[in-house]
């Protein structure tokens, strides 16, 4: 089909029919329309250059380029519609795959990821990020939570508290993101929701990223003594498969934070399921 | 009798030596994971206890730990099943659930034995073992508290032989 979208009452998400990517958000109650191109990247680990020995390890995050790779440019893509789901199915490599999910009267776009065994066989330790590249006039700003209470706001190549020299343009713009991470125009924002605590950055204006998966191939000498192999027990496995969500929110600046507020509640505290074939004896205590 | 303090120990280790951030030997890391499976289990204990007595039904209750991967062997295999969904949110929410199933058709019954829309959704194309069908029906809880479904796969029907009417002269 040329046209390939999922839509509730609240969102359309529109896909690009010969990529398979994610084009478009738009916030139908407040009739907000966003460009938003969503992929996974990854970025090549260093092991050390002639600026620094540094490689990058399980406590250092350190790229050997400042531009990451595309896992690939396109999706294989299945389109799923019932009445109680919508769901695209992206397919971006043997290793990669999302699920973009809509149920009924949800206000939030759902991006189930699933990455890994990341291959390592190229001899290249990888750092995989989904990216969301918006059209978005940020200012080099973005925002990020504190363990779920305060927002702080970061800006790129910058630190509030002294003059600050920028050594790795990458690396050193990350931030821990706890729950959430947002960039905003002032009018329109885009929050990202996490189900863990990630690393997360805003490299260039209108553009948010978030580390999913890493798997690397030297130590950093910080004391481990050990790559992050994510290989297993025995050090010998082929890494672990690992699968989160993103939960997406496209809203006025204005009413942003009540939507993530509620929203991540209802995450944290999610409810719980417990199954039982039934018929039980009854019970009373005493 | 179940207790959860295994779990708040080993949940204290691990945060008191940074488990999660990949920053530990890998036997190490290891041992991480045994004391949270370890203190997991006398957990699930003192929630059956719990729920028993919430409910006044000693069940059997099973907790499916990989259905972010959609395995759960009870919904795969029972033609029968009760499924209680706890809210901890201090307000009540509709939650989407989703459970692997076998292919099939089967009834959705809510606490008040009233029937829900439910489908099983399928991933055309698709390895069954990858993508196994999955059950999918909305639920209401309650805040601070649960509901129990009952899922119910119904047999198969076979197709009715038609007996052809003679046509009028």
């Amino acid at each position: 089909s040329r046209v390939l979208v999922i839509q509730n009452e609240h969102i359309r998400a529109s896909f690009n029919p010969d990529t398979g990517l994610l084009v478009e958000i738009e916030n139908l109650d407040q009739n907000l329309l966003l460009p938003v191109r969503q992929a996974f990247f990854w970025y090549n680990a260093s092991t050390g250059d002639n600026v620094s020995s540094q490689a990058s390890g399980a406590y250092i995050f350190r790229p050997n380029q400042q531009e990451p790779l595309p896992v690939r440019h396109w999706a294989e893509t299945r389109l799923v519609k019932t009445s109680l789901v919508q769901e695209v199915h992206q397919n971006f490599s043997a290793w990669c795959s999302q699920v973009v999910r809509l149920y009924p009267g949800q206000r939030h776009l759902e991006l189930e990821w699933t990455v890994g065994p990341i291959p390592v066989g190229d001899g290249w330790g990888k750092e995989v990020i989904s990216r969301f590249d918006t059209t978005l006039e940020t200012d080099g700003r973005f925002y990020t939570d504190s363990n779920g209470r305060e927002i702080l706001e970061r800006r790129r190549d910058y630190r509030p508290t002294w003059n600050f020299s920028q050594t790795e343009p990458v690396a050193g713009n990350y931030y821990p993101v706890n729950s959430r991470i947002y960039i905003t125009d002032g009018n329109m924002q885009l929050t990202v929701l996490t189900d863990r605590s990630q690393g997360g950055s805003s490299l260039s204006d209108g553009s948010l990223e978030l580390m999913v998966h890493r798997r690397l191939l030297r130590d950093d000498g910080r004391g481990l003594g050990e790559p992050l192999q994510e290989a297993g027990p025995n050090g010998q496995g082929p890494g672990l498969w690992v699968r989160g969500r993103h939960l997406v929110l496209l809203d006025t600046a204005r009413a942003a934070a009540a939507g993530h507020r509620l929203l991540a509640e209802k995450e944290i505290l999610a409810p719980q399921i417990v199954l039982a074939l039934g018929g039980g004896a009854p019970y009373r205590l005493g | 009798s179940g207790e959860s303090v295994p779990l708040r120990e080993a949940m204290a280790v691990l945060q008191h030596h940074d488990a999660v951030s990949g920053t530990s030997r890998q036997h190490v890391a290891d041992d991480y994971a045994r004391q949270l499976a370890e203190g997991w289990g006398p957990c699930e204990v003192l929630l059956n206890n719990a729920l028993a007595r919430l409910s006044g039904s000693k069940e059997n209750f099973t907790f499916c730990r990989e259905l972010n991967v959609s395995v759960c062997p009870l919904s795969q295999t029972a033609a029968h099943f009760q499924v209680t969904i706890y809210n901890p949110l201090g307000r009540k929410v509709d939650w989407m659930v989703r459970l692997p199933v076998q292919e099939g058709v089967f009834s959705v019954r809510d606490p008040n034995g009233l029937t829900v829309p439910s489908e099983v959704l399928t991933l055309p194309g698709s390895d069954s073992q990858e993508y196994p069908p999955e059950l999918l029906f909305s639920a209401l809880v309650p805040a601070l508290g649960f509901s129990t479904y009952s899922v119910d796969r119904l047999p198969r029907q076979k197709p009715r032989a038609r007996t052809r009417r003679p046509r009028p002269q």
